[in-house]
């Protein structure tokens, strides 16, 4: 998950 | 139509002006433009219905396995009224010389048949959304096989009934059966951006390299 940090904060921040 | 009311507004290309090399420019230009693509990308697909409901984890592998692939519906269907130039943004006509000099003539050849194919296909904004949607969709779930069902189901019968409103018959099954030449062009642009990058030392924005990465 380390790998793709960015998606996954992105994903998390609302809209 | 929920989906057409979601589409995002097209973004425009800034010239990358660090270099004198056209060549390298068009590429620094290009991979600028990804970047700031899939970050409109994800933000349109936590507003596809039934997208928020997977898991985090599933909502990242449909992302990374789809994100080219809906980036260049975009492309084959802007560049529906031009001649040879494929547009990648309003702002970013580029012909096949333009992509040859960039290390790009095997993108510009599968994006190209693309185009050509969805051409003779017409497709209708509606069918263009569906189809980006569903090529988000078209994938296996890492975690939990019933919701992503449900996602793709809610996007095939939205296709079927907006279908069924027109005479063509097959058509459903014609637009389903376009998506692996779909994925067959995008798995040729991530791959032609990977070799761009680790072999010519192209710099790309993390994002979009993260995203490339999860394809290598």
């Amino acid at each position: 998950k380390e790998k793709h940090k960015i998606l996954h904060q992105l994903l998390q921040n609302s809209t | 139509s929920h989906l057409l009311l979601t589409e995002p507004a097209p973004l425009a290309a800034n010239q990358d002006n660090s270099t004198s090399d056209s060549s390298l420019r068009t590429l620094l230009t290009l991979c600028d433009l990804l970047n700031r693509e899939l970050l409109v990308l994800i933000g349109w697909a936590k507003q596809i219905p039934g997208f928020s409901e997977l898991s985090l984890v599933d909502q990242m592998s449909l992302l990374q396995s789809g994100w080219m692939e809906a980036l260049l519906v975009d492309v084959a269907w802007r560049s529906q009224a031009t001649g040879e130039e494929l547009m990648f943004a309003g702002n970013l006509p580029l012909d096949e010389a333009q992509c040859r000099a960039a290390g790009l003539a095997d993108v510009y050849e599968a994006v190209r048949h693309l185009t050509v194919r969805y051409r003779a296909m017409k497709l209708s904004p509606d069918e263009v959304v569906t189809l980006k949607a569903m090529a988000l969709a078209n994938s296996d779930p890492v975690d939990c096989l019933d919701s992503l069902q449900r996602f793709q189901d809610g996007l095939h019968e939205a296709l079927q009934e907006y279908e069924s409103t027109r005479r063509e018959q097959n058509r459903t099954g014609r637009l389903l059966m376009s998506l692996p030449l779909l994925r067959q062009t995008a798995d040729r642009a991530v791959q032609a951006l990977l070799r761009m990058h680790h072999q010519h030392g192209i710099p790309i924005h993390k994002l979009l390299l993260e995203m490339l990465n999860a394809k290598a």
